[in-house]
């Protein structure tokens, strides 16, 4: 049994398939389990010539159930959180099947608990002939990460992987495709541009997209992870992220907003609107963030000019906007991210980094954004 | 700076059954006279290369292996025999 998976990739010979759910979880309503499997077959349906049909009596291709413990297969769930369900490959009676550990707290929605849509679209991926990713960002990738139902977009990496098997979907509106599959940020990539960039106590962490990528003293190569994965209400995307190391927070912001974290959870009354900090209201969103250990002041960065916050004060200095190249030698244009690391005030401005001395301004080196990404 | 951790014999009797579990760990049989890379950490190497964690072989080299053991996460895809 170990070694068939290894030689053949099996996959359905029809498009049409079959699904019957055989029993229900307390957690939710029957509606909702109804629409959260319904959802996540139509997620693989979208992109593929495959089509599923809800069947009621009989034995459907796609077996599905809830169950603790032993449950009648070889492969015994192992109760509250650990493996959260299964599925089966492709072939005649067990193949297909997808079954989901009773012993979980499964919701519709919320993230206290895990997503039935999340969890039953990845089985059905293995229901179908798929088996795990490497990639973070992919759907198929074996940790359990939350995702709001509503807004997702099966990634690059799953559809790839289901169309070598089934093809495209015939019937997809060349006109109106739909959202483009999000793909995962290469730290290595050589056109990468960072959106914000902090410490976080003793850690580096590298904002891209949905994604960070975390590096720490004893690591060679940097974890990927979603930013949600750690910070469930985080925003993705964002404009620029700091560390007070006044507050033991980690803040992140993005247009008119704010947020605070300490540790994983966000800070009572957070998010906040960023003219908290004494921004002018036409300041609709900064580039850039950086805290100044020595002088334990916050520079924000605004286009081609700079603000400096009083973390102690919590007030802005007076005397601010500057002009950037006032205080960094050469920096006239908008900067995306802004750290300190080792003492050296980092600047990033697209794909390149500028190594400043923040006491004298001067410039030291230019580099490469990826240089401190252990590429 | 993170803490070191120990690793604690349930930490290892885990990271077997995760191994066994996920990275087809399968139990040693026969005579045990051959010298080598021990299959607990072969896996393990497998296990760190496929979620791109530090390859060391080990649990101890840091927590990001072992945490990442202990996410909650989907079983492999199975095969009825």
């Amino acid at each position: 049994c170990q070694f068939l998976h290894i030689w053949n990739n099996p996959k359905w010979e029809k498009n049409s398939l079959t699904y019957m759910i055989e029993n229900y979880t307390p957690d939710m309503s029957t509606s909702e389990v109804d629409d959260s499997i319904e959802k996540a077959l139509q997620v693989w349906a979208d992109v593929t010539p495959l089509r599923f049909t809800r069947i009621y009596s009989g034995t459907a291709d796609i077996m599905i159930s809830f169950g603790s413990k032993s449950h009648g297969d070889f492969y015994p769930f192992d109760g509250p959180d650990g493996i959260l369900a299964h599925a089966f490959a492709p072939a005649p009676g067990l193949g297909g099947d997808a079954h989901f550990d009773e012993d979980e707290t499964f919701t519709f929605r919320s993230n206290t608990g895990y997503v039935l849509f999340m969890v039953a679209a990845h089985e059905f991926g293995h229901s179908l002939g798929l088996s795990h990713s490497n990639d973070p960002g992919a759907l198929m990738y074996p940790v359990y990460t939350y995702s709001n139902p509503d807004t997702f977009v099966l990634p690059r990496d799953d559809v790839n992987g289901i169309q070598s098997l089934y093809g495209p979907n015939p019937d997809k509106d060349p006109v109106q495709p739909g959202p483009e599959p999000p793909t995962t940020p290469n730290s290595c990539d050589s056109a990468l541009v960072l959106d914000a960039v902090s410490t976080l106590r003793g850690e580096m962490i590298f904002f891209k997209d949905s994604f960070f990528w975390r590096s720490y003293p004893q690591s060679t190569t940097p974890q990927q992870s979603l930013i949600t994965n750690f910070w469930p209400n985080a925003p993705i995307n964002i404009d620029a992220a700091y560390e007070s190391q006044y507050s033991d927070n980690i803040l992140l912001f993005k247009g008119r907003r704010v947020w605070a974290f300490s540790g994983y959870d966000l800070v009572r009354g957070y998010p906040k609107s960023i003219s908290s900090f004494g921004l002018p209201e036409s300041v609709s969103k900064i580039d850039a963030a950086l805290y100044d250990v020595e002088s334990g002041k916050t520079l924000f960065f605004v286009g081609s000019s700079y603000y400096s916050y009083d973390e102690a004060k919590k007030t802005m200095d007076q005397g601010f906007p500057k002009r950037s190249d006032e205080t960094f030698t050469g920096l006239t244009s908008k900067v995306t991210a802004a750290f300190q690391y080792k003492g050296y005030t980092y600047i990033n401005r697209g794909q390149h980094m500028l190594k400043y001395n923040l006491r004298t301004g001067s410039l030291l080196r230019v580099l490469r954004t990826s240089y401190l990404l252990q590429c | 700076v993170p803490i070191p951790q120990e690793v604690t014999v349930e930490d290892e009797y885990f990271a077997e059954s995760y191994l066994k579990n996920f990275f087809n760990l399968t139990e040693e049989t026969g005579p045990t006279i051959r010298r080598g890379i021990s299959p607990v950490s072969k896996k393990l190497s497998e296990m760190q290369r496929f979620f791109g964690l530090k390859i060391t072989g080990t649990l101890t080299a840091d927590l990001a292996t072992r945490e990442k053991m202990k996410k909650p996460r989907f079983g492999v895809s199975r095969h009825q025999c």
